[in-house]
């Protein structure tokens, strides 16, 4: 257990680091968030320190990183584990967006956990530092990382068995992306997303 | 002007097209369509050759285009031309889904017309039979294809300026995929929209 005094300076570097403009630097250094929270630089990394390897050394700490882990240590958000399953040109898009922005002033902090593709040739490649895996591997990755966001990114035909899939491995919440009603038990949500009815809302205002 | 008695054929042919499920194939032949509207194959292709080449020899008609095709010919959906400005991961995948799906049982057709990007490789190169342009071309070709709507899947930093080179080029209304505020004219329609949102709403849900 993380002592009072340790959690109160962690909520205060939080609250710093959220009140950053988007224009601001990636990285801060322990020196400029020392000064923001009104501690010793040393105190900064100390604390830090207690939580991993949180920093660059001559670099800093990366904001977006630092406040997601002291937002999720302090459970101030919401953290809700994601995975992409079928990581082509959409699941790549989405996986690099969510990886970079998790959560934009909402209340949850999306995370992307891990990334699945049939491909064996995608298989082991990265997308921002996170590995392609075989969805062989769903049910034991979905346990370990505590997914509950599935979000399906396969080709139309194979969006059913995808998230049928998915839901032998312990996924009940569903983002998909497939132009398919997904036929699956009532007790799962989908939420079904088509750039269709976002651009016939705009048409209908022209 | 098309003859009344084609225009009713017409219209018989998108009918019957339209009744086609999802699970049908791709291609129709002219026989197959004959049958359907209950005239003879030489005429479904007498009718359909005003309008040029529409069908492939030995394969026959690709039942989306085709139906496209006499919907704007018939005005049975409104046809919305749309440029895809950015054509990274999100724009080939956007590009991709709107050439093969553009109207999903909606009112409007999208029909994308148009593909730029700043990025010399890219332009010349195609996505399902479309050419990456020069932003350089935008206004001229805006104003040839009739483009109504702008969608921005450019990154963060350059959205701003995306959008401003498409307004000045004609476009006033755009579906922003950037993660950041477009600064634009009143009387511009914008959308944005965010995966983010979609995420947010199902884990409220959990
Ligand atoms: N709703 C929308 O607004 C919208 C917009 C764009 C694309 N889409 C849809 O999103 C989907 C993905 O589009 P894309 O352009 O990225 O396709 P893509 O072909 O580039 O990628 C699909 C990936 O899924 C993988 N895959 C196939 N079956 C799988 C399975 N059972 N499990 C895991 N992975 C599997 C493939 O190996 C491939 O890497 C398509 O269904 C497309 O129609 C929807
Ligand atoms: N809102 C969402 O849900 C969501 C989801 C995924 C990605 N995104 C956003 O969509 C955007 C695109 O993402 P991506 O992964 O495809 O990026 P990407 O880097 O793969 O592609 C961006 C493309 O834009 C081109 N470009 C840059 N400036 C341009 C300009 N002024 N005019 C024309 N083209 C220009 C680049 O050459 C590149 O090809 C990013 O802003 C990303 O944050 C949003």
């Amino acid at each position: 257990a993380v002592p009072d005094v340790i959690v109160r300076r962690l909520a205060i570097y939080l609250r710093c680091l959220q009140e950053r403009s988007q224009d601001d630097d990636d990285f801060i250094s322990s020196v400029q968030l020392s000064q923001l929270a009104g501690v010793t630089a040393a105190q900064v990394r100390k604390d830090l320190a207690n939580f991993g390897q949180l920093g660059k050394q001559g670099v800093g700490y990366e904001v977006i990183r630092l406040r997601s882990k002291l937002a999720s240590l302090l459970k101030a958000d919401q953290v809700v584990s994601v995975a992409v399953i079928g990581v082509g040109e959409l699941g790549t898009a989405l996986t690099r967006y969510l990886r970079r922005y998790p959560y934009m002033e909402l209340a949850h902090s999306f995370e992307v956990v891990a990334l699945f593709d049939l491909d064996p040739q995608k298989q082991g490649r990265e997308v921002e530092g996170l590995l392609i895996e075989d969805p062989e591997s769903m049910a034991k990755v979905v346990q370990e990382r505590h997914v509950r966001i599935g979000v399906i990114t396969v080709p139309r035909i194979a969006a059913q068995a995808a998230a049928e899939a998915a839901l032998r491995a312990g996924i009940t919440a569903f983002l998909n992306f497939a132009p398919v009603r997904l036929e699956l038990p009532p007790d799962t949500r989908v939420l079904n997303t088509d750039v269709l009815l976002e651009l016939h809302q705009l048409a209908f205002s022209l």
